[in-house]
């Protein structure tokens, strides 16, 4: 059985796509099979991994949806060995308004992804989540064993944790008995700015939930590695942003011994 | 009658609601009457604006959900002068997916704004957008003159440009014959780093709209004034991005009179 990981905030760009691309790259690093699974419409995490839109020709949008085409039909290889994609296309964002009427719409993906072997296949299973706190997050949730909360060292994405925990304590308790919070991965930080010390500082005193250990830095390099399609393990695998990310996936490994 | 702004665009974290909160800065120190219109139920314009949300009654969710409460009523002022909030509250998710079924729900912001002399008492209306192409934006953009578009000088913003200038097309087409792209702003720029020259030059390249002269750098001072409740041109008047705000103003004003 592979192990279900969500990658959630509905606070905009705080480096969720970037989170589950790298942490897969680290993973399959390791010898893990990963299958990354994108959410967003805005299709960020199948471009990220060197999947060309313009080839996809069935994504998630087909899974979810009407035609309720097996899983395994829409996932393709990767440029990275050992990671598999189940892409996104634009179409995912009017799935989303067809899933409001439809009966079990929570959990549509959980059941796709116990369809056909697709958990056989794979050691981990990543899902990208759209910033909202819409059917399309709902799902990634409720097919999730755990979910990794990216967050920004800045105000306004810390104001917006109440919100989002809320939301996975409502689904833990209705929808996925097992979905528990891996952790918070401080994002953005730059240790030369009081603001980010201050933030880091405050994430932690929060005390809820676990913060990794593993806080990744503000660098240039995480963001040019989405224009190679690789993750930051093979665009620049001995820079800082690649040990931050071999070091989540040692801590998410561990974790899921527990 | 006021000039109504929308701030758009559905990839996250680009610089929406501080490009919302410092435009409104800007035009308020130059002797404009502003009302900021808070459209997502992060609620991060109202917070940024100062307004405690412990104290928000009623809120948009209520201007356009059932209650069909008046837009004057929800108005709160700003601790900056000459800027007014109508502030949101996460209920305002809530009330997107009652709109779904709503007559006329792409039109209900701009109905609202209509309403009870709003008009007579601002220069400028600015709508802060969430970062999704749902109905809470598409409202946005139904009830705006103009839209400015926040462009991460990243490779996955610039990459959902196309969609969003899609989404605006069909809106001018069908719902809003008014509605035209003031110009794209470059924010996150990073001076130092080649991505960025590179992917503002891109951006320049694409050539279709408008590219304000104004470049939002990346700062920690605009991470900074959130915490204050104020506009960066209150919070750190004498500042790169005070000035350069103040350059969008004047931008603004300027296609506003051609
Ligand atoms: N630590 C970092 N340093 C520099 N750039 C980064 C870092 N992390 C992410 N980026 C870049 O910042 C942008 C935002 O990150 P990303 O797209 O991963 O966030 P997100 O939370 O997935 O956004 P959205 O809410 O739109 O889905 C991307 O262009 C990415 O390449
Ligand atoms: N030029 C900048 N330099 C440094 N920090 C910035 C800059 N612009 C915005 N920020 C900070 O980065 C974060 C993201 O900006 P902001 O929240 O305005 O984006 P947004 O597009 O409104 O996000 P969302 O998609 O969640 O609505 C905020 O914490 C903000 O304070
Ligand atoms: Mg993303
Ligand atoms: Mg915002």
């Amino acid at each position: 059985m592979a192990t279900v990981i969500a990658i959630a905030n509905q606070k905009g760009g705080v480096g969720k796509t970037t989170t589950a691309i790298n942490l897969a790259g680290a993973l399959a690093e390791g010898g893990s099979r990963v299958l990354a699974v994108d959410m967003d419409p805005q299709a960020n995490l199948t471009v990220g991994l060197g999947i060309n839109l313009g080839h996809v020709e069935r994504s998630i949008a087909q899974v979810l949806g009407e035609d309720h085409v097996a899983m395994p039909a829409i996932v393709v290889a990767s440029p990275t060995e050992r990671i598999d994609v189940a892409p996104a296309t634009l179409e995912l964002a009017s799935t989303e308004v067809e899933l409001f009427s439809a009966i079990g719409r929570e959990f549509v993906l959980r059941e796709a992804l116990a369809d056909g072997g697709i958990h056989e296949g794979y050691d981990y299973i990543l899902i990208d989540c759209p910033p909202t706190l819409g059917l399309l997050t709902i799902n990634g949730l409720v097919a999730a064993d755990g979910v990794i909360i990216p967050v920004q060292t800045q105000y306004y994405a810390l104001k917006g944790l109440t919100a989002l925990v809320k939301v996975i304590n409502t689904i833990r308790a209705k929808l996925n008995r097992d979905l528990r919070v891996l952790g918070l991965l401080p994002t953005f930080y730059d240790g030369r700015t009081v603001l980010a010390r201050e933030m880091l500082e405050e994430l932690r005193e929060l005390g809820d939930h676990h913060v990794f250990n593993a806080i990744v830095r503000t660098t240039v390099k995480l963001g040019e590695a989405p224009l190679t399609g690789r993750p930051i393990t093979s665009y620049a695998g001995s820079s800082e942003a690649a040990r931050t990310f071999r070091e989540l996936a040692k801590e998410v490994v561990e974790l899921g011994q527990a």
